[in-house]
């Protein structure tokens, strides 16, 4: 799913949930062209992927052969990472 | 009332100024409201507790923090490293985290800036707020070293603007629960959140997802006067609150800032959430086995609303005292850590969701919606039943043209009223609510069985339309709490406290059994031969199987003994166990195979014990004393949740961490200590750039140990620093020996006058007349004036 809302800024970073271990989602990464940073945090099955052929920031979520990973099977859950605005208090 | 506290006297400059500190000079009388220095007396500092903050990164080798900088509770989200420093540049965007870090846990009586509230506690920054935060970006940020960091701070949220809905996206919310469910090795981690700052916007902090979660604690501010500052927003789920700044003319708060500085500037609700950190970290230190919904209830049980002025105090069915501003009131440190070193962990956590209400109700313009709810609290459900509220969260599904327009108030079954939403004057969003989930304090403690009331008013605005409606398309109700009393001790976990239920009587001797008369009718199945003067198991003259009890108590024939005693084959009887044991396969202490609830066997002579020697933990499910981690010297439910490090290890949150000599780091994932650069005497990892301080013979000059200043600089004293520094000549001075005008050379394109570098332009204006006003005024000596043909005035005389 692609988080959309408006005035919304997407990365070109994606949170990936592949089970199945590490291997499993270099090897989807490279697949699509990602490139796997690696587990999030401590939430299992659940990767940080980077992709560089979308530009850094865009106004819409830009779509190309990388956006197959969302009808990936081995797939459960992806979702372009949107800036969140966040002030101080 | 605020007590006086007359014997404690600290160095640091800035300490008369802290949180509204009233010191008469006459005598170090100081008092302060928030009973910090009492908390302080009866000896809690925050020692071995851990706090991080996730913020703009923390000035690790600031004076006033170094000392008790942690690098193991440290990280550069943005910049994927272990440095957390805050990037610097003109603007002085990234002051914040070591603003907040310093409240926490500046250094005490090192005559530099202030004293942190826990002044003794590990503290650390996450770097997250410097680049494009995002879902990701927040789950990494929550997620760090769980089992060794105590309290995560955050003093930062959606956009205060009156008209966003935001909260934690999928990923930071599953990195809430899983820091809830396994954080400090299953205590929860401690989430603490400054609440809405956009007070002046007319938004309403129940619109922040992070302060509205039920794991974290909301914190709200007021002035030094009691006031509401004119930022502050008000909601249903903050929790407490703490003194912070206020008008223009009242004071700010005194913390660090970045470039080893000091500043009396910090504002808004950011103050306020790392006070609360500070304060619980004594708490922790009191008490480290307080789980977070415990420190929850601590709060709830002892903030005060003293002499904060809001006209919504009311006091709910529980007896608490509650506003929408303050939550229950000014937070008190005292209380805290007295009510922490006696407190016994409040029973599990229950969730009730009750039946969604999935009938579509339209909203009329200028009416007001109300719907129902009979709660039953789930009390058909053991597992979930909730009889003593602590949060309840109304979920719900809202179709609005002009979603500010909208108000919603919760009442409970005992009458009390909270309002969920507030009108939003700025929020024109047709986008309504979706799934949005609301939550509240005010029926802490409350029961839950009864009429829940949703009211929904829609107040018609100018530029909306009335004939487009909203519709309340779905709403669940949500309780939170336990099934019995959380104050009242419950069995399972405080079985210590509970002593033997069976006295352990020595052995009583055979005794004859008296005669009986005749009996004729068939004997109970575990009667022997000899038949029986009655039809149940006590009237056999003997037994299949085997004969239990005695005379006193009565004799009776089982087929397998009862717990405590061992079947003896020889005699057929049941024999006791050894004192305290409840298996066992013979009489002395080392038959035993298991014991009593309530107590566990000791390995070392495997008898059974109700506390187990030191190295050893009580195991609750094989209810044996096994061994601690290698590391700890004492531990706690389990094996490396240690309260005590042997030699050469000390205690950081419930981690026995090797005490790294100086010039060596604890190198986490070699699990060793590796040495410094050689330029530093403390450092947080191998390279020259990460000295937290400098070795002998070496400056400090920016981020590096040097043996001599490099051009541009000039060593000098430090205060709070036991050595000396290299500080930056004046701007477009390449050398110089000390601060102010002391330059000695100057930058390309700049001359060197009364030793002060000006840039090196003739002009043509100056005639005589202009060059005598302009000596005679001694512009030159004025940065702002330099600009006035000095160079040339000054060459021709």
């Amino acid at each position: 799913s692609v988080a959309s809302g408006h005035g919304d800024v997407f990365t070109n970073h994606w949170a990936v949930r592949i089970t199945g271990g590490q291997e499993q989602a270099d090897k989807i990464a490279a697949k699509y062209g990602y490139i796997n940073l690696g587990q999030i945090g401590r939430l299992e099955d659940h990767y940080h992927f980077h992709q560089s052929r979308v530009v850094r920031r865009a106004a819409y979520p830009l779509k190309g052969p990388h956006s197959f990973i969302h009808l990936d099977p081995e797939v459960d859950w992806a979702q372009q990472q949107v800036v969140k605005p966040r002030v101080k208090r | 009332h605020a007590q006086s506290h007359a014997t404690i006297h600290f160095n640091d400059p800035k300490w008369t100024n802290m949180w509204y500190i009233h010191c008469n000079n006459k005598s170090s009388h100081c008092s302060a409201d928030m009973n910090i220095l009492a908390a302080w007396q009866r000896g809690y500092t925050g020692k071995n507790v851990v706090v991080t903050i996730l913020d703009d990164g923390i000035e690790r080798n600031h004076p006033d923090l170094a000392q008790n900088y942690d690098h193991l509770a440290s990280y550069d989200v943005n910049g994927n490293d272990h440095d957390p420093t805050p990037r610097y540049d003109s603007r002085n965007e990234n002051i914040h985290g070591t603003r907040c870090a310093g409240e926490v846990a500046a250094v005490a009586n090192n005559s530099h800036c202030i004293i942190g509230i826990a002044y003794n506690a590990h503290i650390g920054g996450i770097r997250m707020l410097d680049g494009d935060v995002t879902d990701i970006v927040e789950a990494k940020s929550l997620g760090i070293r769980p089992d060794y960091i105590d309290i995560y701070s955050a003093s930062w949220g959606p956009k205060d603007d009156g008209k966003t809905v935001d909260g934690p996206g999928p990923l930071t919310k599953q990195a809430f629960e899983q820091g809830i469910r396994k954080g400090r090795k299953g205590l929860g981690s401690i989430f603490v959140w400054a609440s809405g700052n956009g007070g002046r916007q007319g938004d309403h902090c129940s619109c922040d997802g992070y302060t509205s979660s039920i794991y974290t604690i909301s914190i709200s501010s007021t002035t030094e006067n009691g006031n509401k500052p004119w930022y502050l927003e008000v909601c249903s789920s903050i929790m407490a609150t703490t003194y912070s700044s206020g008008e223009f003319n009242e004071r700010k708060i005194v913390t660090t800032d970045p470039r080893h500085r000091c500043t009396d500037g910090h504002t808004g609700t950011s103050v306020s959430a790392p006070i609360v950190a500070g304060i619980i970290a004594l708490a922790l230190e009191a008490n480290l086995l307080l789980t977070w919904r415990d420190v929850q209830h601590l709060l709830v049980k002892t903030s005060r609303p003293v002499h904060l002025k809001a006209d919504d105090w009311k006091t709910n069915a529980a007896g608490h005292r509650v506003s929408h501003l303050y939550g229950f009131g000014l937070v008190d440190a005292e209380a805290m850590v007295l009510e922490a070193r006696k407190w016994r962990t409040v029973p599990p956590q229950h969730t009730c969701s009750q039946m969604p209400e999935r009938r579509t109700r339209y909203i009329h313009a200028g009416q007001s919606l109300n719907c129902s709810i009979n709660a039953s609290g789930c009390s058909e459900e053991p597992e979930l039943h909730v009889d003593y509220l602590e949060h309840v969260v109304v979920k719900v599904q809202i179709v609005h043209p002009r979603r500010g327009d909208l108000e919603i108030n919760l009442i409970s079954p005992a009458g009390t009223r909270s309002q969920l939403l507030a009108k939003r004057l700025f929020d024109s969003s047709n986008e309504g609510f979706r799934n949005w989930e609301f939550m509240t304090v005010h029926f802490w403690g409350e029961r839950s069985q009864g009429t829940w009331t949703l009211e929904i008013i829609d107040s018609l605005s100018k530029l909306r339309n009335p004939e487009v409606l909203g519709n309340l398309k779905e709403w669940t109700l949500i309780l939170y709490g336990t099934s019995q009393d959380p104050y009242q001790p419950y069995s399972a976990q405080n079985s210590h406290s509970r002593m033997l239920e069976i006295p352990a009587p020595e052995e009583e001797p055979e005794q004859e059994e008296e005669e009986e008369d005749q009996y004729n009718g068939p004997c109970h199945s575990e009667c022997g031969d000899q038949g029986c003067d009655g039809p149940d198991a006590d009237h056999c003259l003997n037994c299949v199987h085997f004969s239990s009890g005695s005379l006193k108590s009565g004799k009776t024939c089982v087929s397998h003994c009862p717990l405590g005693h061992y079947e003896d084959i020889a005699s057929r009887r049941c024999r006791r166990c050894y004192k305290g044991c409840e298996r066992c396969v013979g009489r002395s202490v080392s038959d035993c195979l298991s014991c009593r609830r309530g107590l566990y066997v000791n390995a070392l002579n495997s008898s059974c014990i109700d506390t187990c020697p030191p190295g050893y933990f009580a195991d609750e499910n094989q209810r044996q004393c096994l061994k601690c981690h290698d590391t700890c010297m004492r531990c706690l439910g389990y094996a490396d949740r240690c309260t005590a490090c042997r030699e050469g290890y000390s205690l950081a949150g419930m981690t026995c961490v090797p005490e790294c000599t100086n010039g060596t780091f604890f190198h986490l994932e070699e699990m060793t200590c590796s040495p410094c650069h050689s330029s530093c005497r403390t450092c947080a990892g191998p390279g020259k750039e990460e000295c937290i301080q400098c070795a002998e013979g070496y400056l400090q000059q920016e981020w590096q140990c040097v043996q001599t200043c490099t051009p541009g600089y000039y060593s000098g004293e430090a205060a709070g620093v036991p050595y000396k520094m290299c500080h930056r000549c004046e701007e477009n001075c390449l050398s110089c020996s000390g601060p102010g005008t002391t330059c000695t050379k100057c930058k390309e394109g700049y001359s060197l006058v009364s030793r002060t570098c000006i840039v090196y332009a003739s002009c043509n204006n100056a005639d005589e007349v202009f060059c005598e006003m302009v000596k005679s005024n001694r512009l030159c000596e004025k940065k702002l004036y330099r600009q006035f043909c000095c160079r040339t005035c000054l060459m021709n005389g």
